[in-house]
């Protein structure tokens, strides 16, 4: 099963064009493996993505370089999952 | 024998199906389950018809085209028990039911809702091999032929918009295709999807207005005022290319292409800040808040027959 121990989703709130499209020139950046629940469109909605652990420093130091505000909306997706996974295990037993 | 479910819960695919039965056994003159076909891996795709008689007008709900946005296919699952627990007490649900059809599709993806319990909760796509690739699945909401290929969905097979190779040819886009036109009389048409609180309608694959656009802007405001009067959740409505970004095959610019004017899309909602990871706890004030848009669009669609 895959894991996501460590990745981050961070919300952006992008204040103008030219920072939704510094968000844009993120989603071609294939190396960070960065997978947008939702993308960059306009400044009155918000972007969120999911962040690999292994490039949470480079996106970090990228959006601070450009004065991209952000904040974390999950900390650490794999400790959610567990959650949602234990929970509905114990829902299993008790319906049976 | 029947079996009960918690409503507040997320359950497999085989819990669901198995609930199903469950639903139609208490309510056999209400409620059928029927096969619309199989998906790619052959799991069989069910649509639960609720009819009081023959040859009515029908209204179309499907849940759950994105496998991973769980909250809608749990909603789809309160939503059955809801239609089926309210006709003969809800008066406006009643004289719906006894003027139209209704058919309600809980798990539109069966093949990718399994394969986020089993491998990927991510996974938002179908799981069909790609030639050539070695990234499986199309995103079945831009496999519709309405403006198929165009601006919003992507080429390549590895992305999760990625939109199939012609369009329809997802097994499980062209199930719900095929009854949809064989059965000629759907006057309405609602994708239920997650998790950015939006109200939507067509179209997609274009930013100019459909010519219904005044009547369906006014059903989706009107829809998304009573969303609200249950716990103040704020949708924003529009047609899907203003208020996101332009997506081309989408299923219900498909539908409304196909004649279908009430076609509407509907995200859920999210708390703020879970996305698809929406907790259990909220699936029942999540479905509950929906049903007040769902039944107002409904009503709607009742009393303006065309």
């Amino acid at each position: 099963q895959r894991l996501f121990v460590g990745d981050q989703v961070i919300r952006i709130n992008a204040e103008s064009e030219e920072q939704i499209q510094l968000l844009q020139a993120l989603e071609t950046q294939e190396e960070w493996e960065l997978e947008f629940w939702r993308r960059p469109v306009s400044t009155g909605l918000p972007v969120d993505v999911r962040v690999p652990r292994g490039s949470l420093e480079p996106v970090r130091s990228y959006l601070l370089a450009h004065d991209l505000p952000f904040s974390v909306l999950i900390s650490n997706l794999q400790e959610l999952l567990n959650e949602e996974k234990a929970e509905m295990e114990r829902n299993q037993k008790l319906e049976l | 024998s029947t079996r009960s479910i918690n409503f507040a819960a997320y359950h497999t695919l085989d819990t669901i199906y198995s609930w199903m039965d469950s639903l139609v056994a208490q309510h056999p003159g209400l409620v059928t389950k029927e096969e619309v076909g199989r998906s790619y891996e052959g799991r069989p795709m069910y649509v639960l018809k609720f009819s009081t008689g023959s040859d009515r007008p029908a209204i179309w709900i499907d849940t759950g085209i994105h496998a991973r946005e769980w909250v809608s296919q749990a909603t789809g699952v309160w939503t059955a028990n809801k239609i089926a627990t309210d006709y003969g007490s809800d008066a406006s649900l009643t004289s719906l039911l006894n003027s139209m059809d209704l058919y309600l599709l809980i798990v539109a993806n069966p093949d990718g809702y399994v394969y986020t319990h089993t491998r990927d909760r991510m996974w938002r796509k179908t799981r069909s091999v790609n030639p050539g690739s070695a990234c499986r699945g199309v995103d079945p909401n831009r496999n519709w032929d309405a403006g198929f290929g165009g601006p919003g969905a992507s080429t390549n097979p590895c992305s999760d918009s990625y939109h199939g190779p012609a369009a329809h040819s997802e097994v499980e886009v062209k199930n719900v295709v095929d009854l949809i036109t064989s059965h000629g009389n759907f006057k309405s048409f609602i994708s239920v999807h997650a998790y950015s609180q939006l109200l939507m309608y067509p179209y997609g694959y274009s930013c100019s207005h459909v010519p219904d656009q005044p009547e369906l802007d006014s059903v989706g405001r009107a829809a998304a005022q009573k969303l609200a009067s249950l716990y103040g959740t704020s949708y924003r409505v529009g047609n899907i290319c203003n208020i996101i970004y332009p997506a081309s095959g989408g299923s219900i610019d498909w539908s409304y292409d196909a004649g279908i004017k009430y076609s509407f899309a509907l995200e859920l909602r999210d708390t703020g800040r879970y996305g698809f990871l929406l907790p259990a706890s909220q699936i029942v004030p999540t479905a509950s808040e929906t049903w007040l848009a769902l039944k107002h669009i409904m009503e709607h669609v009742r009393d303006h027959p065309y």
